[in-house]
């Protein structure tokens, strides 16, 4: 109504500026009439992308899986400034909104990405850009934490995507079904991973041992299974290395929280690129996890080792940790990137940073 | 983005007549909608 009012209004008064031909009409009608067209093609985008979320989901439900199958679009990605797009981003959700204007827009990123607004720890008016509302805090008692000591909780909101055991030093974790990545690769050389299950390592101190002695030892174990021969390190549970991994969609909470009493020695930062992590570009870009910029957190826990790996996308680009709040991320950097990872050993300062089971341990920030 | 979890736990005894109370466990699947806090996976003592 207000656009046609407004062209009804040019027609009647024709602009002084071209000498009151009415030449300009047209171009005022212009600008107005391409942010409109902005707008719709933003919504189709949205709808499209939400359309095929759906339809995802459904062939994820009955079963489907996907499998690794490259495209040109995946190869173009390779050829943007992805680093410069994601900064880019991050100057512009930084910017200060309106205190009128700001319930509107989160209430808006709420809808299309689905998040529960109803949990923000402040209302929505105190978040001064959508940078600070990406990484509200939640209401006291929001998230429970799971309280049996045998447990391991997740660290973020999430979809979980796949996990399992690993076998090895060549332990390969798949990113999607026809392709694989190392557990090496994504954590780094580190020299606290282990290469063996206990399991295997007893084996190997054994591994001069014949069959016919083995025989003769488990005759033994069977026969002299009384309180007073019984050796407690048989019945130890062994122990194994398994792995999870979680995707955070865009309205997911994105604060990283300890998924157990962890004692963190080392941190690792990887500056890698930033391609976008989500369904699609898991079945598209080769090595998606071990190329993107991350940091990774290793340390003990009672169980033995645990590493946690944030990897960042082109929205969220930055990862912030509380424990080293002097780390910076996402910085501009040359074309040419075949950077090692730089490493910081807490254990060298004392003990490491001990983190009882769901403390605040890090933040994705936008751009 | 995403958090990918690399950790050791309890996997089954060799020697307790196949018990496996002390394995790990996921109690989650591929797909699942999870919030922090909540348990990813659980072993208990025999």
């Amino acid at each position: 109504t207000h656009f046609t009012k407004k062209f009804k209004t040019s027609n009647a008064r024709p602009s002084s500026l071209n000498g009151g031909t009415g030449k300009f009409q047209g171009d005022s009608f212009l600008v107005p009439g391409a942010t409109v067209a902005t707008l719709l093609m933003l919504g189709a985008l949205h709808a499209r992308r939400m359309y095929q979320d759906k339809k995802t989901e459904e062939l994820r439900d009955k079963g489907v899986e996907f499998e690794f199958q490259p495209d040109v679009k995946a190869s173009f990605l390779r050829l943007l400034p992805l680093r410069s797009i994601s900064r880019c981003w991050g100057y512009l959700t930084s910017m200060e909104i309106p205190v009128w204007l700001r319930p509107h827009v989160y209430r808006a990123w709420g809808r299309a990405f689905h998040s529960n607004l109803e949990e923000a720890a402040l209302s929505l008016d105190k978040y001064a850009s959508l940078k600070d509302f990406f990484v509200r805090t939640l209401k006291e008692g929001s998230r429970p934490i799971d309280a049996d000591p045998q447990c391991l909780v997740s660290p973020v909101d999430g979809t979980v995507l796949r996990f399992g055991e690993l076998n090895g030093a060549g332990a390969m974790i798949e990113q999607v079904k026809g392709f694989s990545y190392s557990v090496f690769s994504l954590l780094g050389a580190s020299p606290s991973l282990p290469t063996t299950t206990d399991d295997n390592v007893q084996e190997e101190h054994s591994g001069s041992i014949t069959t016919t002695e083995k025989s003769k030892k488990s005759w033994w174990r069977v026969s002299l299974a009384s309180p007073k021969v019984w050796d407690p390190t048989l019945s130890r549970p062994q122990r194994g290395l398994f792995y999870c991994v979680v995707y955070l969609k865009p309205g997911d909470y994105h604060r990283v929280h300890s998924p157990a009493d962890w004692n963190i020695l080392v941190r690792r930062h990887f500056s890698g690129r930033l391609y976008p992590l989500n369904e699609r570009a898991t079945r598209t870009i080769r090595n998606l996890y071990i190329e993107n910029e991350r940091v990774v957190l290793e340390g003990l826990w009672q169980e033995g080792f645990m590493a946690l790996a944030a990897i960042g996308a082109t929205n969220i680009g930055s990862i912030e940790l509380f424990i080293e709040p002097e780390l910076q991320t996402n910085k501009p950097r040359k074309l040419l990137h075949s950077e090692p990872p730089e490493e910081r050993v807490y254990e060298c300062e004392g003990v490491g940073r001990m983190l009882k089971k769901g403390d605040e341990l890090a933040a994705f920030n936008m751009g | 983005s995403t958090v990918v979890l690399v950790f050791q736990a309890p996997i089954s005894k060799e020697f307790n007549g196949g018990d496996s109370s002390q394995e790990f466990k996921f109690c989650v699947k591929p797909g699942d909608r999870i919030r922090y806090g909540e348990a990813l996976g659980r072993w208990h003592s025999s």
